[in-house]
């Protein structure tokens, strides 16, 4: 299952905090990738994997919180 | 350094057979990844690493064999 991030609500300033470990890697995959779209960002499996050691998580538990703070990119 | 396949030359008739992994792969991961802009695929670094082995050569030696046989996408 693929992670489309929703790169405008990870921009807002109204953000939970919380979320600033998401939008900084997200950040940093644009550049390496150089991918300037700007409205979605698909991330690997592996880099949800590490986002929720991150987290104190696991993936699935990620995703749910990833939904709940709105930053999915809708299809 | 990515490597960027020209999948137009990978798809000729007189492709050398032994490039046939190559060919193989390249239309695995478009398939993964529903990728059908049909004229190059750059394919990860990692990949590489695992076609050389199947090569029996290294990373650089399999790169400079791709260009040799033209597959490389020119830029
Ligand atoms: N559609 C698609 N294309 C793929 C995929 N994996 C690799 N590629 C293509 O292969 C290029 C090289 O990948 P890399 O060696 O892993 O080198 C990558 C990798 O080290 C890193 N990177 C980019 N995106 C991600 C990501 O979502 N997660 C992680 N962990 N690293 C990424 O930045 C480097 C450059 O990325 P790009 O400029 O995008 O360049 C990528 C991209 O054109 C994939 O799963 N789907
Ligand atoms: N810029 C960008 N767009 C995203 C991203 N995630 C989703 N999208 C958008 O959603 C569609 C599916 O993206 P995908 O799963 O990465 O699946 C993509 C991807 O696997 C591959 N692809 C398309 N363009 C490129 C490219 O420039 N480089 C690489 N490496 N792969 C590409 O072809 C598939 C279909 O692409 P599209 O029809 O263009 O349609 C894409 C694109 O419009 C993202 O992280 N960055
Ligand atoms: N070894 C290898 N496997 C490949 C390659 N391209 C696609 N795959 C496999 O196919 C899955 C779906 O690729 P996608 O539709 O492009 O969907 C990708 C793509 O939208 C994005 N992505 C991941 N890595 C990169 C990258 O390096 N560059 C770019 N531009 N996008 C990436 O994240 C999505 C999910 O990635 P994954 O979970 O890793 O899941 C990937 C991966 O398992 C490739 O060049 N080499
Ligand atoms: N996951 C994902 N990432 C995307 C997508 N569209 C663009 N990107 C990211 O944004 C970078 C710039 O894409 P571009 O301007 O369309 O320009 C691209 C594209 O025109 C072409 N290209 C190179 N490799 C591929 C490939 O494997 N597939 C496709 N469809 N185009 C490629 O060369 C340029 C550089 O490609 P990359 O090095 O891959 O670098 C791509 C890739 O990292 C997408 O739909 N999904």
């Amino acid at each position: 299952a693929k992670v489309m991030l929703d790169l405008r609500r990870l921009a807002r300033s109204d953000l939970d905090p919380e979320l600033q470990p998401v939008s900084r890697f997200a950040h940093t995959i644009q550049l390496q990738r150089g991918d300037f779209n700007g409205s979605v960002l698909t991330i690997r499996g592996e880099d949800l994997r590490a986002l929720s050691v991150i987290y104190g998580t696991d993936p699935d538990e990620l995703v749910i919180r990833l939904e709940d703070e709105g930053v999915l990119a809708e299809l």
